[in-house]
């Protein structure tokens, strides 16, 4: 289930928005024991100023995301906004049934969305 | 197999050959593996932080429990106990030795096994008095090579474990496709001979390609 975007524009400044991920609807359910699902999320929003300013936490910081959003305010035909992409992943472990019906646990890096940024 | 393409590529970022079928019929899942995946998952840790102590972040590609590095953990269950008889035939006084099969085909060559851990479950507790494990390699069709592992075995009621990675199993040896051990029990004193109910191997392996190389153990 998503967190439903506002309109066609995504809503608001940019953020880590609710994603979960269910096995089942993937079509994974039969071979994969844990977990069901799990909550991936997703980073949507508008990467103006001043949201271009936020850094992850810190004072803000002057970066190239920042001069794009700034170029974009005072030109905007020259280049499109920054992007609202991943700042902070995490991984998840899946216990699953291979095709020799060995019970594996495996580890996945950067499968959930912790923190959003504007890159 | 999956026809080439993004489904191709989609189960090698999983790590699998080809599509999964599906839950294998009577496999249930082990209790070690469960415990493992409850340690290692962070929504589970979420959902229930009483099992993650505050501040400790797993370490990425390292299975705490075990004190390894790794990414991967299988648990295989022996190949050979259904064409084992129930009590092989054995020499005048002398108990029986297993024969036990390890399909490791899912084993990717380039996967670092860091643990191989042989867990054997006998159907009765047996006297007291200890026994010798022996584990040697078997070749298929031939008799058992020379012992590469012998460990004492106090008593039979909790799972037997010995550890196979430089023994019977070279360190720096990427997994062979398939593992046969030949394995005999001998008891200390003249006792009954003990029956095999199970034989699996927990192993553990990293793959460098999606973790570092393999961290030297801390001093």
């Amino acid at each position: 289930e998503a967190e439903p975007a506002v309109g066609s524009v995504p809503g608001g400044a940019c953020r880590a928005r609710r994603l979960y991920v269910s096995f089942r609807e993937v079509g994974w359910h039969r071979w994969v024991i844990a977990p069901r699902g799990f909550l991936a999320n997703y980073c949507q929003g508008q990467c103006a100023l001043p949201a271009a300013l936020s850094g992850s936490g810190g004072p803000p910081a002057l970066n190239h995301a920042v001069l794009r959003a700034l170029m974009h305010a005072a030109a905007p035909g020259a280049a499109g906004l920054p992007c609202c992409v991943p700042a902070r992943l995490s991984p998840i472990s899946v216990l699953f049934f291979d095709n020799s019906d060995n019970v594996v646990l495996r580890h996945y890096e950067d499968m959930v969305v912790d923190e959003c940024g504007c890159r | 197999p999956a026809s080439p393409g993004p489904a191709a590529a989609l189960l090698q970022a999983l790590g699998l050959r080809e599509a999964p079928r599906g839950a294998p019929t009577l496999r249930p899942v082990p209790p070690v593996m469960w415990h493992l995946f409850r340690r290692r998952d962070p929504q589970e840790a979420r959902v229930s932080p009483r099992r993650t102590p505050p501040g400790a972040a797993l370490r990425p590609c390292h299975v705490e429990e075990l004190g390894v590095a790794g990414n991967i953990v299988r648990h295989v269950l022996d190949r050979g106990a259904s064409s084992r008889p129930p009590q092989p035939a054995s020499a005048a006084g002398q108990c029986p030795e297993w024969t036990v099969v390890f399909d490791l085909s899912a084993v990717e060559a380039a996967e670092r096994p860091s643990r191989a851990r042989l867990e054997l479950r006998f159907a009765a507790a047996g006297p007291a008095g200890g026994w010798e494990l022996s584990v040697a390699r078997a070749a298929e069709g031939a008799g058992p090579g020379p012992v590469l592992l012998r460990q004492a075995v106090p008593a039979l009621g909790t799972p037997v474990r010995a550890e196979l990675l430089g023994t019977a199993w070279a360190r720096n040896a990427s997994a062979p496709r398939s593992l046969r051990l030949s394995l005999a029990l001998r008891p200390q004193v003249p006792a009954t001979c003990a029956r095999l109910a199970e034989a699996s191997l927990l192993l553990v392996t990293l793959d460098p390609r999606l973790c570092h190389p393999l961290a030297r153990p801390r001093r």
